[in-house]
């Protein structure tokens, strides 16, 4: 695993408009051969899209989680619904660095509940946990007809990441960064892959 | 080719009176610049009339025989847990052309009962809705010690698709479509642009 932190230095000099990256250009920069770079690479159980490359900002993470020099992220959700469960029992998050460390809701059947060992709390209770930077990044997994009022919310009291997979656009300022998911995404690509095969 | 879903995406959440749409717009939607969706489109033989644009219809038709879901698709899911009913209630599927059809588990206390007007059926009666052919991808939402075990009676049964969203990696034959999901990656690539901003 020498080579894996020359294949950071490399992704972190690309220029930052670039997206992905070829594993010749990841030999090149460790001074190996690009199946080297492959067997490197799966073996961090990391994958590229052939023909394509691997993802940048995925890869970039990736392998500073490997060598240890990724901080670990606090995350709330906000929504305890079936996805915001799903999320929060999910272990593939605290495997790669991020912790649940709060879930709120509006609805009084769910709020004084645990999901694992996570409290869900008020939906009230929010403006001061931001305020007191209990978590870097927020996770909307509401309703569409909430997401904007709740992304506004924690726009106010100081959160500047968010994860939205409410089906909404929610306006946020520049400074914001908010990543939209959707998984039909990932039925499509998978139904194009499939019927190419 | 991946940003086809992102054009798609654009066009199925233009307002539908709009009957052309820029290459501006497609690029803004796919965070790339015209001349690649000029490119991307002209790959899949698809050209716009200069100074007016590209017609939204026949872009939507073509974008969606090219990543092979010009029909609607059918969908099972086996799992109808948290994770399982969040995608069952989800409306994005369902604009995106794909239609959940079937629910299997294998908790007797969810048998029987609905998500939204789908049954949830006995993991049993899986076998015999795969052969009559109600379905076209398979989406795992079950624990990860369960899942190469209902991969498999999947592929054993005639189907070809299978979208992954347990943390494990199934082994499947090489003409069967396997695509994996992990959610932590989302977080990982919120995280990595958050912190170039
Ligand atoms: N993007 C995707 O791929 C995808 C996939 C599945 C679901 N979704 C979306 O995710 C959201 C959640 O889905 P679900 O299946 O968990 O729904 P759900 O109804 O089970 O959960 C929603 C939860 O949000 C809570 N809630 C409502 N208003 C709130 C507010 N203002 N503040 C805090 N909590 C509030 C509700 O009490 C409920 O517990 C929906 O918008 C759904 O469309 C998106
Ligand atoms: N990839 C991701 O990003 C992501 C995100 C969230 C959850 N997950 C994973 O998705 C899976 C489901 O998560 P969840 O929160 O819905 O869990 P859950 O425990 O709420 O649901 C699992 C369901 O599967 C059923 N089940 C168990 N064995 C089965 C079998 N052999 N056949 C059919 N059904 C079976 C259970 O009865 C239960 O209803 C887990 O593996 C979890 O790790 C992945």
């Amino acid at each position: 695993m020498v080579r894996l932190p020359r294949y950071l230095r490399l992704l972190e000099d690309l220029d930052p408009s670039r997206d992905v990256v070829s594993s010749e250009e990841l030999a090149e920069a460790a001074g190996a051969n690009a199946a080297n770079v492959r067997r490197d690479l799966s073996h961090i159980d990391f994958h590229g899209v052939r023909g394509i490359g691997y993802s940048v900002p995925e890869l970039n993470v990736r392998i500073r989680q490997e060598l240890g020099i990724a901080d670990r992220q606090r995350v709330a959700i906000v929504g305890a619904g079936n996805l915001g469960r799903a999320l929060a029992n999910y272990g593939g998050l605290s495997k790669r660095g991020f912790d649940v460390i709060a879930l709120y809701d509006t609805d009084v059947r769910k709020i004084g509940t645990k999901v694992g060992d996570v409290l869900i709390q008020d939906l009230e209770g929010l403006d001061g946990d931001c305020l007191s930077k209990s978590f870097e990044i927020a996770i909307l997994a509401v309703p569409a007809v909430a997401a904007q009022q709740v992304a506004e919310r924690l726009v106010e009291h100081g959160v500047h990441s968010i994860l939205n997979f409410a089906p909404v656009r929610v306006n946020v300022p520049e400074k914001v960064s908010v990543r939209q998911v959707d998984l039909s995404m990932e039925l499509q690509v998978l139904s194009y892959y499939g019927s190419r095969l």
